[in-house]
């Protein structure tokens, strides 16, 4: 299975 | 308050085309150095940044910070009413509720006005660290429109993998696979055709594919695009905007579980 990572996993919020 | 007057206004007119299908609304952050953007599309997979030095504009003026806060479909609208050779000037004043644009063509036998509303947008921003990428590939961006919309035709996902040889994009779809392999140019010739592959360890990563057919329709702005990637990061991809700023945006990869 593939799977979409979100952004919010790899960038933080400010 | 804030004036721009943009010599190139279809630069902005590119920009704005580039973005609409990943941003419905977006803050345009407006400081004494420029003009910047950052807005991720609503399933939160992918980020665009944009970096408008005050260079790109003749005369730019902000007093103060200044946050614009843009529909960006409206902006579309708007920016269809000028033409491609116009001048561009945006001017928003404190508290800023109202964006007025002005188009005028180098005949400067026209002047139209718009005035459009703006909104208050709860914009979540992120930090994006800097990266050491492993592998970072720039190559002609009508080549790289072109193997996107390709690949699409195959495959929801094309993976990119990076190694010394050259760069190769693949797709495997239920009715079939294919694959685009660019060798890596001679480094005489750097032409905006050439592909150049700076490789700190060779790099695969999947991506959904319809977001990169909607990043490359920044081609226009720029003949190269750079792809850098460092696995499992998110893929940067930049066009740069001659010598005052760039368009970026950052992809989420796919993974398998």
């Amino acid at each position: 299975v593939v799977l979409q990572c979100l952004l919010r996993g790899f960038f933080q919020n400010v | 308050m804030l004036e721009a007057r943009l010599p190139q206004g279809a630069v902005l007119k590119k920009i704005v085309d580039a973005i609409k299908e990943i941003v419905s609304d977006a803050n345009f952050d407006c400081t004494d150095s420029g003009i910047t953007l950052q807005a991720m599309d609503s399933s939160h997979v992918a980020l665009v940044s944009l970096l408008l030095t005050s260079e790109a504009f003749d005369p730019y003026r902000c007093d103060r910070n200044l946050t614009l806060g843009i529909n960006i479909k409206t902006l579309v609208q708007i920016l269809k009413c000028s033409g491609n050779d116009d001048v561009i000037t945006l001017r928003a004043e404190e508290p800023a509720d109202t964006l007025a644009l002005v188009f005028e063509p180098p005949s400067l036998e026209r002047i139209s006005e718009y005035e459009m509303k703006l909104m208050d947008i709860d914009n979540e921003r992120l930090e994006i660290p800097d990266t050491a990428y492993h592998a970072e590939i720039t190559m002609a961006a009508s080549e790289f429109q072109r193997i996107c919309r390709d690949m699409q035709t195959l495959s929801e996902s094309v993976t990119i993998e990076a190694t010394k040889e050259g760069v190769k994009f693949s797709a495997e779809g239920e009715l079939g696979s294919g694959s685009v392999t660019l060798k890596q140019g001679g480094s005489i010739d750097s032409s905006a055709e050439t592909t150049t592959i700076e490789l700190v360890q060779p790099t695969t990563q999947t991506f959904s594919v319809k977001y990169l057919v909607n990043f490359s329709k920044s081609t226009s702005l720029a003949g190269q695009v750079r792809l850098a990637m460092t696995a499992p990061l998110p893929m940067l991809v930049e066009y740069k905007i001659s010598d005052c700023g760039h368009l970026r945006f950052f992809l989420a990869p796919k993974i398998d579980d």
